[in-house]
């Protein structure tokens, strides 16, 4: 199975959720 | 005799300019040492209230894959469907396909896949289907997006659908205690122990030729609240173990993959793929 790696849609993400918590 | 007077009288007065200049040395030392407490205790303080907002962080978002209550209350299972409305104000919901989600704000934004979302957009598309409808049933149909929170059925607005890849953002209006926190870098994934979080519920067995159905509609086959077609079971999510295989980065789109043998079946596609912490690494697809 697979999964798509999010750290790589950083910028994105937080443009659009803005308060989205992010951990090393 | 008066020389030497002259010149100890001289001397004197340069031990009193040195002695002053010695006090004014003190003086001035005090203060920047004064300086240097003031500004270690405000250090000491900044970092006692980054510790803190840390803690307070950690304290309100998922921490623990042990945290069920926690996890039930922060995914979302996703149903993409439409409200039909009779001419004479009677109204039906039916449902299309489904699929996972989870909050990662407190205020309701929650990540899914595109994929699940499709269906919503094909209907959003289809506005000559519509309008046959209209003419055929005296009846419109509105393009809706549920999420069950814990069996809690409520609206969601699709806020961002992603160009790069297989994501969407969607936005349910409730607040989240705990929601999810995001990992930021794949290191060390190699063999790490994951869990997959989702609906399994087969996502479009109960709506064979769905499109033909929705298109052909007659009220008794229909539901007056979409939550009628899904039972109890359908409504909890399921949590699979397994571990992480592979990383890999698809060359031409430079999407980062991760392979996992965490189970997962259609419906649960849009749930996260979280380490024991409960962080996320990704979307499952």
């Amino acid at each position: 199975y697979h999964a798509i790696f999010f750290g790589q849609f950083r910028g994105d993400i937080d443009k659009h959720a803005p308060g989205v918590v992010w951990v090393p | 005799a008066e020389k030497t007077a002259e010149n100890a009288h001289k001397a004197a007065d340069d031990a009193d300019t040195a002695a002053e200049n010695a006090v004014t040395l003190v003086e001035e030392a005090k203060k920047a040492g004064e300086k240097t407490d003031m500004a270690a205790r405000n250090a000491h303080a900044a970092v006692t209230a980054a510790e803190k907002v840390a803690g307070d962080l950690k304290d309100s978002t998922l921490n623990s894959i042990r945290d069920h209550e926690g996890i039930a209350e922060a995914v979302g299972k996703v149903v993409i469907g439409a409200t039909i409305t009779t001419y004479d104000g009677e109204q039906f919901q039916i449902a299309v396909s489904s699929g996972s989600s989870f909050t990662i704000t407190r205020d309701g934004h929650m990540l899914t896949n595109k994929h699940v979302v499709e269906e919503y957009l094909k209907l959003q598309r289809a506005r000559d289907g519509k309008d046959d409808f209209k003419r055929k049933y005296n009846a419109t149909l509105e393009e809706q997006i549920w999420v069950f929170v814990n069996k809690e059925k409520h609206d969601a607005e699709l806020i961002h659908v992603s160009d790069k890849t297989d994501y969407a953002i969607l936005r349910v209006n409730r607040r989240f205690a705990k929601p999810f926190r995001l990992k930021a870098v794949p290191e060390r994934l190699l063999d790490a122990e994951v869990r997959a979080v989702g609906f399994p519920g087969a996502a479009t067995t109960p709506f064979t030729d769905r499109e033909g159905r929705l298109w052909e509609f007659s009220k008794n086959k229909c539901h007056s609240d979409v939550a009628e077609v899904f039972n109890d079971r359908e409504l909890q999510y399921v949590m699979t173990a397994g571990r992480i295989s592979q990383v890999t980065e698809d060359t031409a789109t430079k999407v980062k993959w991760i392979l996992h043998n965490a189970g997962i079946a259609r419906g649960s596609s849009g749930g996260p793929l979280v380490l024991q912490d409960a962080t996320v690494l990704g979307v499952n697809t």
